[in-house]
Parts: C-alpha cells; sequence; structure tokens
C-alpha cells in the first residue's frame, strides 16, 4: 500500500508511505480533509546581496566567485541583476515611504521581508530528502515521528478520546552556511475552499476576518504580496468552507497567513528565523540567536563564545469541526487546553495515617 | 509585601510586558537578561508554590514537593531520582471547570502503573519511548539527562482549581501491553521498507 494511517476512536491520520508526509485527517463525526503538512523556508531579505562586488565572479557559473556565495546567493544575485529599475523600485518600495529608499530594507526582528517579494518558500525537506519515519500505535496515545533533517523534526500525536492532532516541532540550529538567512514556516494545504479568506485571533481574543492582499480600512497598493499577508497569531488561524473548519492552534505568537500553492485552504505559520544582517531598526544586531557555550562557572558565562544557533520546541495543535456547530467550540476548547495545562508535581509515595492525621 | 518571594517574579514579568520582551526585537543579550530574570523569580516563587500545593493537598510540610518545569524536553529530576521506588504525581486543574486531560510525565523505565489515588483503580496508562531524547543535540545547560519515556495517562474529572493524585508504581509484568507495535518505516529512496 502508498499509505499507511494511525487511528484512534475519534480520528484518523493517512500518511504517504513514500514521503512520510500527513496527507489526510478523518473524524468518525463525518469531517474529513486532505491535509499536506510540510515544512519550508522564505530566504530573509539581505541588501547586501543585491549591491554585492562579485569582482570577476560568473554568477551563472559560479567560476572565481568567493566560496561564501553559494549557488542560492549568486542565483538571487542574477535575478535582481535582470531587474529593470522600475521593476526593482516597484518589488522593493517601502510601503511606508513608497519610495526607492525602502529598497535596502533587510528582514529582521522588527521586519519580515522575503528575499523576493513574491517568493515560494523554498522546501525544508529539500524535494530529494525523505524523513525517517518512526511509528508507535498505542491504545492511548499514537504517534508518527518524522526526522526531515538534523536540525528538523516532527512529532504528530493523537491520544484516545480526542479527535485533535497535536504537530510538536523541533527546529535547530538553523544551517547558514551558505550565507543566507532562513525563515522557516509550517505549512497545512488542505482541501478547504477558503478562497484566500482566514481568521486570526485578535490578541487571543474575537476571531478577524483576513482576505489576501486586501484591508477593510484602505485601499491597499501590494507591494509584499508574501508578508504584506502575514498577520500576528496569538491563539489560533482557521480556514473553512461550508463542509468543514481547519483551525491550528498555536502554543506561542507566531506569524500566520494562508498563501500555499493556489491561496486557498491553506495555513502556514512562521515557527523559526534566523537572520545573517540587521534590519536598522535600532536593534544593531541580527535576528541570529545562537546558544552560549560553556565554560559555564557557577551559572555565570565565563569566558562562553557564540555557538551553533539556538533549537526551540513547540507545539500546533489541529481542530478539525464542521462549521456547522455552534461557532468554534471544538477551537476555543482547544485553546483552552492549550494555554491552561495541567500543571503536574511530584513527591514521594505517601499514605495517610488516619489515626496521626499525617501523611 | 514589597519583599515577598513572589516580588521577583512580579517585577521580571511586568518588565517583560515591553515588546522587546514579547516579541525578542532585542538584542540577545537583553533577549537573554528577560529570560534570566523570569527564571530567577520563578525560582524564588517556587519555595511558595510548594507550600501552597503541600497546603492545598493536606500534604503537610514534611513532603517534599518537585516540579518539572522542562518537561517539554523529557528532563524531570525527581521521576529519575524515584525512577524504582515509584513515585506520586499531584495533577492541578487551573480552569474553574472540571477537566478530563492526557497528562506527560518523562519517565526513565518502560514499565509503570498509574492508581487513583482516591479509589485505587488502575488508571489507563501507556509509555512511549522518547524518540528525540537528544534535542537535535542542544539540551540546556545543567539540565539532566533527558528520560527515555514518556508516561501518559489520562487525568480524568480533575476538579476546579483542584488536585487529583495518582501513584505511579513500577509493574513487574507486562498485564497489558504499554506499547503495542512500533515500526521504523525507513524510506529510502522512492521506495518504502517496512519493518516489524
Amino acid at each position: 500500500a502508498d499509505e499507511f494511517t494511525i487511528k484512534n476512536d475519534k480520528v484518523t491520520l493517512t500518511f504517504n508511505e513514500n514521503t512520510g508526509k500527513l496527507t489526510r485527517v478523518s473524524t468518525v463525526s463525518g469531517v474529513d480533509a486532505a491535509v499536506n503538512q510540510g515544512f519550508y523556508y522564505y530566504t530573509g531579505f539581505d541588501s547586501g546581496l543585491v549591491d554585492m562586488d562579485l569582482g570577476d565572479c560568473d554568477p551563472a557559473t559560479g567560476k572565481g566567485c568567493p566560496k561564501q556565495y553559494s549557488a542560492e546567493v549568486l542565483a538571487h544575485h542574477k535575478w535582481m541583476q535582470s531587474l529593470t529599475p522600475q521593476q526593482m523600485h516597484n518589488d522593493m518600495a517601502d510601503r511606508h515611504h513608497g519610495d526607492a529608499s525602502g529598497s535596502s530594507q533587510n528582514s529582521g526582528a522588527y521586519i519580515f521581508r522575503p528575499q523576493e517579494a513574491s517568493q515560494k518558500p523554498k522546501d525544508v525537506a529539500f524535494a530529494g530528502s525523505i524523513p525517517e519515519v518512526i511509528v508507535h500505535e498505542g491504545f492511548l496515545v499514537s504517534e508518527v515521528v518524522q526526522h526531515w533533517t538534523p536540525w528538523l523534526n516532527q512529532t504528530i500525536r493523537i491520544y484516545s478520546g480526542s479527535a485533535d492532532v497535536d504537530f510538536e516541532w523541533t527546529i535547530g540550529s538553523i544551517p547558514i552556511e551558505d550565507g543566507v538567512g532562513k525563515e522557516i514556516i509550517s505549512r497545512f494545504d488542505t482541501d478547504v475552499v477558503s478562497s484566500g479568506v482566514f481568521y486570526t485571533d485578535s490578541n487571543g481574543r474575537e476571531f478577524q476576518q483576513r482576505k489576501q492582499n486586501y484591508r477593510p480600512t484602505w485601499d491597499l497598493r501590494v507591494y509584499q504580496p508574501v508578508s504584506g499577508n502575514y498577520y500576528p497569531v496569538n491563539s489560533a488561524v482557521y480556514v473553512e468552507d461550508t463542509n468543514k473548519r481547519v483551525s491550528l492552534l498555536t502554543d506561542r505568537s507566531q506569524g500566520g497567513s494562508s498563501l500555499g500553492k493556489t491561496g486557498s485552504g491553506s495555513i502556514e505559520l512562521m515557527v523559526a528565523r534566523r537572520l545573517l544582517v540587521d534590519d536598522s531598526r535600532g536593534v544593531g544586531e541580527p535576528l541570529n540567536e545562537t546558544v552560549w557555550v560553556s565554560p559555564y562557572v557557577g551559572g555565570e558565562c565565563d569566558g562562553c563564545r557564540y555557538g551553533p544557533g539556538i533549537t526551540s520546541r513547540g507545539t500546533h495543535r489541529m481542530v478539525l469541526e464542521s462549521p456547522k456547530k455552534d461557532g468554534l467550540s471544538a477551537t476555543r476548547a482547544g485553546a483552552e487546553a492549550m494555554f491552561s495545562p495541567m500543571e503536574f508535581f511530584v513527591t514521594e509515595h505517601t499514605e495517610y495515617d488516619a489515626a496521626t492525621g499525617s501523611w | 509585601g514589597s519583599d515577598g518571594p513572589l516580588r521577583a517574579l512580579e517585577e521580571a514579568s511586568s518588565l517583560a510586558q515591553h515588546h522587546d520582551a514579547v516579541s525578542g526585537t532585542s538584542k540577545q543579550h537583553v533577549a537573554e537578561d528577560y529570560a534570566m530574570r523570569l527564571a530567577r523569580g520563578h525560582a524564588l516563587a517556587s519555595p511558595m508554590v510548594t507550600e501552597a500545593v503541600q497546603i492545598l493537598t493536606g500534604l503537610g510540610p514534611e513532603v517534599d514537593v518537585f516540579e518539572c518545569p522542562l518537561a517539554n524536553v523529557s528532563v524531570c529530576a525527581p521521576t529519575t531520582a524515584l525512577a524504582d521506588k515509584g513515585f506520586d504525581v499531584f495533577v492541578y486543574n487551573p480552569l474553574a471547570q472540571s477537566r478530563t486531560s492526557m497528562v506527560q510525565v518523562p519517565v526513565s523505565h518502560a514499565t509503570y502503573k498509574v492508581l487513583d489515588a482516591a479509589t485505587g483503580d488502575e488508571v489507563p496508562a501507556e509509555v512511549v519511548r522518547n524518540q528525540m531524547p537528544d534535542m537535535n543535540g542542544a539540551l540546556p545547560h545543567g539540565a539532566s539527562a533527558p528520560q527515555l519515556w514518556t508516561l501518559f495517562f489520562q487525568a480524568q474529572h480533575v476538579g476546579p482549581l483542584g488536585f487529583r493524585k495518582y501513584t505511579i508504581v513500577k509493574s513487574t509484568t507486562q498485564e497489558t501491553p504499554r506499547t503495542m507495535t512500533t515500526r521504523k518505516l525507513k524510506t529510502v529512496g522512492g521506495g518504502v521498507r517496512r519493518r516489524m
């Protein structure tokens, strides 16, 4: 068979046996969605790539080029050279000033700007490679562990009695040997017919409707078709049509949008960023968090130095429900569980002694 | 009061209202400073949390209570130290309505039984192998080694703002299959080999 599944009393997940990717989620209450989940990355805008002096290096062949200019950097440089001045202006005009000064705006802590305004994110799993997949099927918990790359893993988990699907991702240290900053997203392409409309929470409260390339209170001129369609997601983002609603709950604030291949039925959440240049908005250093490497002396960094990029772990919870139910009932319940987990405390075994009334 | 155990946490939390702390728009050492103040505030408040748990559960001051703030990366020193003797787990529900939810406890053995302390009944539980113990090679400094197993069990009907106590005991025999089938799909090239 080209597929394998894990299931519990509420939901069945179907995976492609050859790619190891999730392809379908079906609940016993009859809601069924094609869901293709994967990790992709945008390359962060770096004005240094625009006017870098290549000397006698030939971008087309890479001959005579300094080794730090990776093929990706050179290809981008070649693309920039091909633009007419007007195209260069349109692509880079800064939304705030509407003039060429935006051309040097880098991506960074304050700004999300992909290297090309309409960039299609690249597949982290580098199309050729296929993840190592480990499947555990239990009566209380079933999970599929996907080892995409040495720095990107994910565990997709379902629990008995619940139709929710947890995606626990572990990302880092994001590689930057190719001289390019990367902005990693987790993208869920579904068959929901949402026609470019999606909903994000507003500071964890009521949901706002979002439409691609549109603002409700002014006529938007689109300079950045990708980042201009990103919104803050503090608790949940969802797409829906008359048959189903796919919600994704986040365990922290993330950038999110609905772009995908067809702009319909897709949800993407930015989970990690590692950039190589500052965005000139006051921080004065790139968003390139690295781990302090010992020697830790008594908890203090004594002679520490920067090590590899940080690693982070988080969870997205998918709620698949019929839109006919009272508004967002499952999504709200999921958010409650996500933000108020049951804490646990550990003690040695204790027995209560009624005679003395003590443990 | 101004020098109470919560003071440091209150100050760190109020400082972290700045957008730099919320969204990371700061230099790395500033971000780490926010994290250090929150961690120090948490540590200074911890004895008060312990006292609260002892009082609310009726345990009294003679029973040590431990938290596992790094449970999400499978680090929980107390369950390592108590691995062979077994231990108790008090689950706390912070919401204002009764709740049933899965609890995940990092453990270092594959065979445990979970008993509901109130009824003595065995609670459905499952131990699953931790497939990513090393967090891509980036475990927090100074943390104890990550556990290789995670104990899942369902905490049923935990009352609003309430606790429920579970007793975790090592089970010598496999009364019921703790882990059903774990198969590794080694997807090589286009083809797939499935090994049981």
